[in-house]
């Protein structure tokens, strides 16, 4: 089973605006 | 064929041929007739002029075919010759061939640093106490256990009125001293510079000495100096750079004027001379072709076998490692490349998210991925987990 890459858009970024940056 | 390799490629000890090493080389003489002009040796007039250059010309030059020394009244009666060779050769012997009855007094010098310091190589001489203050040579050579300036008999008077001084290196060296081998002997035929000092002019007989008055000159027609250009069993030949200065054709991963010395990537083993049976070659590091720069360690040369001592430097194309043969922090092995390749190591890529951090296995560039993440890179969900909303765990079971 190949399972879909994870999707960035759908994060909630709200508690972590340091790590969104990291990524 | 090629003299320092052999049929298969492998190095082998080669070193340049015998040659006359003064041939065409400058001769200083500290005494030359013609200035002031006399009847006999004019210096301004090459028909009568008598040069030391002729002493190392090899009968090229037309006219006179003798150097000769001005005419000297007062004691000390030196004159002295001087020779630099231009670069450090192999001696295995010097002449001199007198154009007159030959000095009763001549000493031999030799300088291994282009002339900045002079050690003996022989005196000649029938009186030599009183002339060197030295014992005649034995009759079988230097006692040992080194090669040592011996005094010899006065150089050879020819019929006809010539003279002839002639000096094997062999004749100040024990017998049984290998080349090869011996340290010493290697440093006892090695000069940079000869220097012919003519001490006492002939005479009739003995009964000259400082008080005696009248008028005396040397005169030469040829020295030599039968020498191989040393490079160490490293080059076959020598031959003049740009600026005229005689270099050795280095092989066997050396360099230098002498082949003294290992070329700067090849530094894994220390250097060595080559002899008859090995030819110590200079070994090129192994940085899998990586790196451009290498040095040496002892440490790990002794910790080899005296194998391998060289450490690579600056390892590029992402690797690490004494020979550039892994892969620096953060890259991984690509299994389906050559070591060597530059492309060998290839960067982890490990998700921003997924991942637990960035440096990945260097063997398989496995990620190390958080809780319920899969994938090499950790960039997906493993199955039986689903996206969160949560970047910290942005895998959860799924309900």
């Amino acid at each position: 089973e190949v399972m879909p890459t994870l999707d960035m858009a759908l994060f909630d970024w709200t508690d972590y605006e340091d790590l969104k940056l990291a990524a | 064929p090629d003299p320092c390799h052999d049929e298969g490629g492998a190095p082998r000890s080669c070193v340049p041929g015998l040659v006359n090493a003064a041939l065409g080389r400058e001769v200083r003489a500290s005494s030359t007739c013609g200035r002031p002009a006399s009847r006999t040796c004019d210096a301004s007039d090459p028909r009568r002029a008598h040069p030391a250059a002729l002493l190392t010309s090899a009968g090229a030059a037309p006219g006179p075919l003798c150097w000769r020394s001005e005419a000297l009244t007062q004691s000390p009666l030196n004159v002295t010759l001087t020779v630099p060779l231009g670069k450090a050769f192999e001696l295995v012997f010097v002449s001199v061939r007198f154009c007159s009855a030959p000095p009763a007094a001549v000493a031999l010098l030799k300088s291994q640093d282009h002339g900045r310091s002079w050690a003996p190589l022989g005196f000649f001489s029938a009186r030599c106490g009183h002339d060197f203050g030295r014992p005649p040579a034995p009759a079988h050579g230097p006692p040992g256990p080194g090669p040592e300036a011996l005094c010899f008999p006065a150089p050879q008077a020819l019929p006809g009125g010539g003279g002839l001084l002639a000096f094997s290196v062999q004749d100040g060296s024990p017998p049984g001293l290998d080349l090869d081998s011996s340290p010493v002997l290697q440093d006892w035929v090695t000069a940079t510079d000869i220097q012919v000092v003519l001490t006492r002019p002939a005479t009739t007989g003995d009964t000259w000495d400082s008080t005696a008055t009248g008028t005396y000159s040397y005169s030469a027609a040829e020295l030599q100096v039968g020498g191989r250009c040393k490079c160490n069993g490293h080059a076959a030949r020598c031959r003049p750079d740009p600026q005229g200065h005689l270099l050795c054709d280095c092989q066997h991963g050396t360099e230098g004027p002498d082949c003294s010395r290992c070329k700067p990537f090849y530094c894994d083993r220390p250097w060595q001379r080559a002899t008859a049976r090995e030819a110590h070659a200079c070994l090129a590091c192994s940085c899998n072709g990586h790196a451009r720069r290498c040095r040496f360690n002892m440490e790990l040369f002794r910790l080899s076998g005296r194998r391998s001592g060289g450490v690579c430097l600056n390892c590029r194309h992402n690797t690490a490692g004494r020979h550039c043969h892994y892969c620096r922090e953060g890259f991984y092995r690509d299994p389906g490349r050559p070591l060597s390749d530059r492309r060998a190591c290839r960067a982890c890529d490990c998700h921003p998210v997924g991942a637990a951090g960035k440096t990945c296995n260097q063997t398989t560039g496995q990620c190390p991925c958080k809780d319920g993440v899969a994938g090499l890179t950790c960039d997906r969900c493993a199955p039986g987990f689903q996206q969160s909303r949560s970047p910290v765990a942005p895998c959860v079971k799924t309900p």
